[in-house]
C-alpha cells in the first residue's frame, strides 16, 4: 500500500531536502522502493542526488503544465530503488501558466494516481512557500512531514503552515481523502547551546506524539555531503545525521504499518 | 541621496531577515534614518523587530494590492531612526489579486518614490523566491545585498538569483534607472570546520570585490535574539555576530558614499 507524504515547511532552510533524499535513501537501504520527487524550482534535491542539469529530457513543471507525463519524466538511479522525479531551475512562471486551469490544485494528484502503487512511498521535496506548488504537493499526499528546525524562527511560522493543511483537508474531503500530519521531524539540534533544546520542548508539547523521536543533530558531515551529490548516508554512513536518518526510516515504516 | 537595497537571495535560511533587520539597527546607531520592509508573508523581520501581528492596521501587502497607502502603514519604532514597513502572515493569495494588473512589477516602486527621500537607507527583506514579489522589491531598488550562507547548496542557486537580476535590469533600463548588485554579504560562518571556507574563496573567487570584507560567523546570540523579538545588535551588542553587523553597516555606508 503505497505512501504519499510531502515534506513541508514554508520557513527556508529548515531541512526539508536534506530530509527528503535522506530519507528516501535510508527506506532504499531498508529494501522499499521510493519515488522522490524534486518540487522545489531550486531543484536542490535533484542535484543532491548527482543528477545533472542538462542531463534529462522533462522536468516535473513540465509535467504540471501537461507539457510532459509523468512516466516519461521519471529517471532511474544508481540505487535500485530510489527514481527520481526531477525538477528544473526555471524562472518561476508557471503559475501564470496554470492560475486559469480551474482543476490546477489537483495536477499532480491525478498524474501521480496513474503510477504510485508501483512505489512503497513517494517522497516530496517542497519548496519555501505555500503558494500553488506546495498546495499540489499537498493534495496529492497522504500525509505530511513537517521538518522543523531547533530555532526560534522556525516555530513562528508553523501556525500558518497548519492553516493551510487545514484548507487542503477540505479540499480533500471533497474527493473523500484524507491528509494527516504523519510527524514532526526536529533537525539541526546543536547540543552545544540550551535555545536548542527550548524549542525541542515547545514543539514536543505542542506536537505530543506527532514528533518522531529521533531529532537530526548538526552534523557538519551532512552539509559536506553535498560537494558531492549523495545524500550524507551514503557519503559518511557512520555520521551522527546519518544514523539518524536512518532511524527516521525505521519509525516512518512502523507508524505506517500501523496506520 | 537614499539607497533602496534587496537583500534577496531565493535560498531558504541563508540569513536574509537576519541580515535586515542587524543592518537596519547597526546603520541606525550610526545616525542613519532606516526604512525597513518586510516583503514575506512569512512576517519574520516584523517579529524579529517585536511588532506583534494584531498591533497594526495595514500590511505591505495590502499596499501592493493597492488597498492601503505605503505611508498610513509605516510604523514607527522604538528606536528613533528606524521605521517598519510590516508584513502579515496571509494565505498566499496576493498573486491572484495582482496577476493582472499589467504594471505589475512596479506597484512598490512607484509607492516608494513619494517617500524614499524620507530616508537614508530603505531594507527591503524578500522572501526565499523569485516570484512576483521579490520582482517588485527588485524593482523598487538601486541595488542587491546578497547573503550567502557559508554551504554548498547555498552556491548552488546563484545563476538562477542573477538571471533574474539581468532580467530585472532589463526592466529596469526602460525607464532609464539601474540595479546593481550592491554587495554579496557571506553568512553563518562555522569556523570549526573546512567547508565553510570553501565556500568562501568560492564565492570570493567569483564576485570578486563585491563580497563585503566582513564575514557573519555562525554565533548563537544571533538566533536567540530572536526568542526577545530584537535585533543581535541590540539583545547581545559585545557577540561576534553584532560586531560583524556593525561592521558591515560602515562597509555600507563607504561603498555608498563611494558610488
Ligand atoms: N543536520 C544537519 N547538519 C548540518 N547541516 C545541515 C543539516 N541538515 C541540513 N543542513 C544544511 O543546511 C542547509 C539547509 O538545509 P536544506 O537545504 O535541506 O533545507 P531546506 O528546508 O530544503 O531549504 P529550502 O527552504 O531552501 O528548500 C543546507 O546547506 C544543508 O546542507
Ligand atoms: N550568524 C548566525 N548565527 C547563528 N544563527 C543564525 C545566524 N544568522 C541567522 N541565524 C539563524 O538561522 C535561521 C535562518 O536565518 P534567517 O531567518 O535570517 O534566514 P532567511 O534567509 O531570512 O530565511 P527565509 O528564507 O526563511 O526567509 C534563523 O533561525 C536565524 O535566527
Ligand atoms: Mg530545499
Ligand atoms: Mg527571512
Amino acid at each position: 500500500m503505497s505512501l504519499v507524504l510531502s515534506i513541508a515547511n514554508q520557513k527556508g532552510g529548515v531541512g526539508k531536502t536534506t530530509t527528503a533524499i535522506n530519507l528516501a535513501s535510508s527506506l532504499s537501504y531498508l529494501g522499499k522502493k521510493v519515488l522522490l520527487i524534486d518540487l522545489d524550482y531550486q531543484a536542490n534535491a535533484t542535484t543532491c542526488m548527482g543528477i545533472h542539469r542538462g542531463s534529462f529530457k522533462a522536468s516535473v513543471f513540465d509535467c504540471l503544465t501537461e507539457e510532459a507525463a509523468l512516466p516519461e519524466a521519471i529517471l532511474h538511479t544508481d540505487s535500485p530503488n530510489i527514481d527520481v522525479l526531477p525538477a528544473r531551475t526555471v524562472v518561476e512562471g508557471i503559475e501564470e501558466k496554470i492560475i486559469l486551469n480551474t482543476n490546477r490544485d489537483f495536477i499532480l494528484h491525478t498524474q501521480l494516481q496513474a503510477i504510485r502503487q508501483n512505489y512503497d512511498y513517494v517522497l516530496i521535496d517542497c519548496p519555501p512557500s505555500l503558494g500553488f506548488v506546495t498546495i499540489n504537493a499537498m493534495v496529492a499526499s497522504d500525509g505530511i512531514i513537517i521538518p522543523v528546525q531547533c530555532e526560534f524562527l522556525a516555530m513562528d511560522g508553523l501556525t500558518q503552515l497548519l492553516n493551510t493543511i487545514r484548507v487542503v483537508q477540505s479540499k480533500k474531503k471533497v474527493n473523500m481523502e484524507t491528509l494527516t500530519i504523519f510527524g514532526v521531524l526536529l533537525t539541526m539540534l546543536d547540543t552545544r547551546s540550551n535555545s536548542g533544546f527550548q524549542v525541542v520542548n515547545e514543539v514536543k508539547t505542542y506536537f505530543g506524539e506527532k514528533v518522531f523521536q529521533t531529532i537530526i543533530p548538526r552534523n557538519v558531515s551532512c552539509s559536506n555531503a553535498t560537494f558531492y551529490g549523495v545524500p550524507v548516508t551514503e557519503f559518511s554512513p557512520k555520521s551522527k545525521s546519518s544514523l539518524g536518518y536512518r532511524l527516521l526510516a525505521k519509525e516512518v515504516i512502523t507508524r505506517h504499518d500501523e496506520a
